[in-house]
């Protein structure tokens, strides 16, 4: 997902709708705008009131052609409608082209579906910006109506990156989201007397992984509120008490335990999983993994020695594994967790082991003076 | 803005140009480019579009590049431009 950085300051958020397509009945206009508020209203503390002859936050429009804002649209096809992130004026606004045919509740390759588009704009209309990810919501492509539209992780990730979770979820929603709600914090999970089974840095946020819950984290010594979640909610089958996981140079994630791993596309797990370790040329419960940037190399530790795989030949790499002491110098053994971490400027990478940590300087080739220090204080906010 | 027909190089089709500039994978702060340069930009900037998209990076107008521009689509450039070059980038 992408982050446009501009974000609305209040959380009743006024839509006016200033015309309709003659495509649909109003009822069925309104039913599908409030529909695709709803998509974001359910995953955020954000809610969503129509207002009428007053000006409100977003104004809702059909248009062909130019329309005054000076991005004309473009006829039948090509460019479905667009939207302008928060702000004063025409922030927030959403506008569709009504040279398009639209449609509810139809998968017709002649028609576009309302609902579809407009939870995308109002994406927009609320800060995000387009996704990488094809199969999410923000992507900019229209592929079809998808009747069994749920919001998926990458979109979930994105706006509850911008507005926090709802905490409280209001009686009667209809759009039940299949992804995660997440649970009350467990008060008997202490994040700071006990030290992670492993830590990932997965789409630009950092994920910590303790037992059965996991803690999410988009700036150091800030977890986000909400968090722990257990983590079967997110990741559907996927055990407690993983030993490692990482995010893939193609966006998977792979978490690892025992004697097997598992591979995530987003929140789903590839069919045919878990596998078992073997085929990585790995034994049982290895300590951490780390990959390497877009090089697709993993490095997996375990005791005193680690590995190097190449993730596009799919096979470990000759001369390994090696003793850490070799090329790791001042990072101890039979560590908890590994994670590369970036931190505006660079990239650094870090061990953990129980309560310490330690930072390495990949230019410098060992870690870093005045380490090891204590994480839960450097890192998730403990005293 | 798209190519004349003298300056485009029969490799650079003007649709795919056009769709590149509008979503905000080439720039259009230079008109007075080389050709070279304008094919240069091009091909950089449908690989960026594949490295977005995850499609395999060619470089080329290929099939699967291809479709996928085919498909309707937001407005809303995919890049968000900034003032100068040094910003522009992908917003992840």
């Amino acid at each position: 997902y992408s982050d446009s950085g501009d974000k609305w300051d209040h959380e009743d958020i006024t839509y006016r709708i200033l015309n309709f397509t003659p495509d649909l009945t109003e009822e069925e206009i309104v039913d599908a705008i409030e529909r695709a508020f709803k998509v974001w209203s359910d995953v955020t503390p954000l809610t969503f009131r129509r207002v009428f002859n007053v000006p409100g936050d977003i104004h809702i429009q059909f248009s062909e052609y130019d329309h005054g804002d000076g991005v004309a649209f473009d006829g039948n096809g090509g460019t479905l409608a667009h939207a302008y992130f928060p702000g004063n004026g025409i922030g927030g606004d959403a506008h569709f082209d009504d040279s398009e045919i639209f449609s509810v509740f139809l998968s017709d390759d002649d028609k576009v579906d309302l609902f579809m588009v407009a939870a995308h704009e109002f994406g927009h209309s609320l800060g995000l910006g387009h996704s990488s990810e094809i199969q999410a919501l923000m992507a900019p492509f229209y592929i079809a109506y998808d009747p069994e539209f749920s919001l998926g992780y990458d979109d979930l990730h994105g706006i509850q990156s911008i507005y926090g979770i709802n905490s409280d979820p209001r009686p009667g929603d209809r759009y039940i989201p299949q992804r995660p709600q997440p649970s009350p914090p467990d008060p008997e999970v202490e994040r700071c007397s006990k030290s992670f089974n492993a830590v990932a840095f997965i789409r630009n946020e950092l994920f910590l992984f303790k037992g059965k819950n996991f803690w999410r984290m988009r700036e150091q010594g800030k977890p986000l509120e909400g968090y722990p979640v257990e983590m079967g909610q997110f990741w559907h089958g996927l055990p407690p008490k993983i030993d490692a996981a990482y995010e893939r140079h193609d966006g998977k994630i792979v978490f690892l335990k025992g004697s097997h791993y598992w591979i995530y596309e987003g929140v789903d797990m590839d069919p045919n999983y878990p596998r078992p370790l073997h085929e990585f040329g790995l034994p049982a419960d290895v300590d951490g993994a780390l990959p390497w940037g877009r090089t697709g190399k993993t490095y997996f530790f375990k005791g005193e020695i680690y590995w190097r795989y190449d993730e596009y030949e799919n096979r470990m790499d000759k001369g390994y594994p090696k003793p850490i002491k070799e090329n790791w110098f001042g990072v101890p053994n039979n560590i908890d967790a590994v994670f590369r971490h970036y931190d505006g400027y660079s990239w650094n990478t870090y061990f953990i082991r129980h309560r310490r940590y330690w930072r390495f300087d990949e230019s410098l080739g060992q870690v870093d003076l005045g380490f090891p220090r204590n994480f839960g204080v450097d890192w998730m906010g403990c005293k | 803005a798209p190519l004349s027909e003298e300056d485009a190089p029969s490799e650079i089709t003007t649709g795919a140009f056009a769709y590149l500039s509008k979503y905000g994978y080439i720039r259009n702060d230079n008109p007075q480019a080389s050709t070279i340069r304008r094919l240069e930009d091009y091909h950089s900037a449908i690989r960026n579009f594949q490295q977005f998209y995850r499609l395999p990076e060619t470089g080329q107008m290929d099939e699967e590049t291809s479709r996928l521009m085919s498909y309707p689509r937001c407005g809303m450039p995919d890049v968000i431009q900034r003032g100068d070059q040094d910003q522009t980038r992908f917003r992840r």
